[in-house]
């Protein structure tokens, strides 16, 4: 599959953040998501979108990222502060 | 489901646009508005919810189309993208409002290649709205990703899964809301459910003089919070949301609609009035107004308020298409805005308007299917959604459809022995669908 844009990374990380899939980035340091963060929200993001759970923002993964939604995250504050804690 | 499940305490809930799509040539104020009205019909079809829509800033669903950044935390982000949301219940001063992008091209019965079908949307932003959240099954309402156009409002059939869900949030409505405690009317500005007929019911058959359902020309029928009343005399027969007889036996109009006059031996017409849901009674020059079923002070009064003749009215109905008031008597209508309470101009017009219909009616009503029927003698007819002609197929026998009569004497006496195994016969088809099994009381 065609290696992906730094933008397209980048509008991939926004949507997770924005629904629910991976914490919002932590303003004081900036902290970057971990690789394996990333990959856990791509799955989970692919899994309720019934889409193959590859873990890579493919084609078809950035596609139901383009797609027309409801505003409201996918993941609720809860399930995404159990992910922290366990971190 | 991911968040944890709000849900709303009370049951009667008001919602009202309150601001418009700008651009929008394609959907006219009255569209979103029956647009909303039938988004929310979804919920409240299968659920103990009401929803009725008022003016002012008081209602507890708020619609706005608003864009960009509106100062809610979910800025939208122009045509795509994010196209709508709603927050759950709660007590958030938000809670319930729904928010529709006003960059989208919002249509109605469009192709999906044009735009955003804004029923769909907002079935799912409703969800939100009573306290369900995304989902990840394929066929649910509740999906985060639109899914294109959903069809006709009016035959809209909710995915079983989202049934499942709001059952669980709210259980199944009771057809038949005859049990339900009476509202506390400081709890909600709604006017309850009627109430239950007089707790000492008497248990021996009516009077002598009781007519018989299934040979009875009807003096008034009428939709009354979502429920069908048929008047004959000094007696009526209710019926549930479902068109479930409540009973064989006829209740009598005094001892359940208080304040009637005692000598008033029937009654020619009633409706319930849009806006504030009161129940206006109608015999000759004269017509008293109802909250819930006890008659308001200062009635009755005369029919000239609506700027009616004196001599009276056949038959009442509010059309569902404008939410007009429309008046028959002998050949003649009237139609009359209950908003505004005034009597539009150019009326009395021909009743052969309304193709398919006989003059000098007994009564009409609408129904929650949206089309609006017709009585007279023992047959009725029916005018689907916004046509103004009977359906092919009319005039059909009402004792038939409606109140539970079979070609033979539905009261003779071989009949009334087994009417409970007809009764029983009469059970709803289980709605065992993926595996659940749903029952619902009827009584």
């Amino acid at each position: 599959a065609p290696s992906i844009t730094a933008e397209q990374m980048d509008m991939g990380v926004d949507w997770l953040s924005k629904f629910g899939y991976l914490p919002p980035p932590d303003p004081v340091n900036g902290q970057l998501q971990t690789k394996e963060a990333l990959t856990k929200a791509i799955k989970a993001m692919q899994r309720f979108g019934g889409l193959e759970e590859t873990g890579v923002l493919d084609q078809a993964t950035l596609g139901l990222m383009k797609t027309p939604r409801c505003s409201l995250p996918d993941m609720s504050e809860p399930e995404m502060s159990t992910g922290r804690r366990k971190r | 489901a991911l968040a944890p499940q709000t849900k709303w305490n009370k049951r009667h809930l008001s919602w009202r646009v309150r601001t418009f799509p700008k651009e929008s040539a394609l959907l006219g104020r009255d569209t979103v508005r029956a647009l909303m009205y039938y988004a929310l019909k979804v919920w409240s079809d299968i659920t103990p919810l009401n929803f009725h829509e008022v003016a002012g800033n008081e209602a507890d669903i708020q619609i706005d189309f608003t864009k960009a950044d509106h100062n809610d935390g979910y800025p939208f982000d122009g045509p795509g993208g994010t196209v709508a949301h709603a927050f759950f219940p709660g007590e958030r001063f938000t809670a319930g409002d729904t928010h529709f992008d006003d960059d989208e091209a919002w249509t109605f019965r469009s192709p999906d290649s044009h735009g955003m079908d804004l029923f769909a949307v907002a079935v799912h932003e409703f969800g939100h709205a009573i306290g369900l959240a995304h989902t990840s099954a394929i066929e649910s309402i509740m999906r985060p990703y639109y899914q294109g156009p959903v069809g006709d409002p009016l035959k809209y059939n909710l995915p079983y899964e989202d049934k499942v869900r709001v059952w669980q949030l709210y259980g199944v409505r009771d057809s038949v809301s005859h049990t339900a405690q009476p509202v506390d009317p400081s709890q909600t500005a709604e006017p309850p459910v009627l109430l239950d007929l007089p707790e000492n019911r008497s248990t021996v058959p009516p009077a002598r003089d009781a007519p018989d359902r299934c040979t009875s020309h009807f003096d008034a029928v009428a939709q009354i919070r979502g429920e069908a009343f048929f008047f004959k005399g000094k007696y009526f027969w209710r019926l549930t949301r479902e068109k479930h007889l409540v009973s064989l036996r006829p209740a009598q109009i005094h001892r359940f609609w208080r304040g009637l006059p005692v000598n008033l031996d029937s009654v020619d017409a009633v409706y319930e009035r849009p806006g504030d849901h009161k129940i206006v009674f109608f015999k000759g020059g004269k017509y008293w107004v109802f909250k819930d079923n006890n008659v308001e002070e200062g009635y009755p009064r005369p029919v000239s308020d609506f700027g009616l003749p004196m001599e009276g009215v056949d038959a009442v109905f509010v059309w569902l298409h404008n939410e007009k008031t429309y008046f028959f008597k002998d050949s003649r209508y009237w139609r009359y805005d209950d908003h505004l309470r005034r009597m539009d101009l150019g009326y009395p017009k021909d009743t052969a308007l309304w193709k398919g219909i006989p003059p000098q009616l007994d009564d009409a009503m609408r129904w929650s299917d949206s089309a609006s029927y017709f009585f007279k003698g023992k047959e009725y007819w029916r005018v689907a959604g916004s046509d103004m002609e009977v359906e092919a197929g009319y005039p059909r026998p009402i004792g038939k459809d409606w109140l539970v009569c079979s070609e033979m004497q539905s009261d003779s006496p071989e009949m009334q022995n087994n009417s409970n195994t007809r009764f029983h016969g009469q059970r709803h088809a289980d709605h065992a669908e993926n595996g659940y099994e749903v029952c619902s009381c009827t009584s």
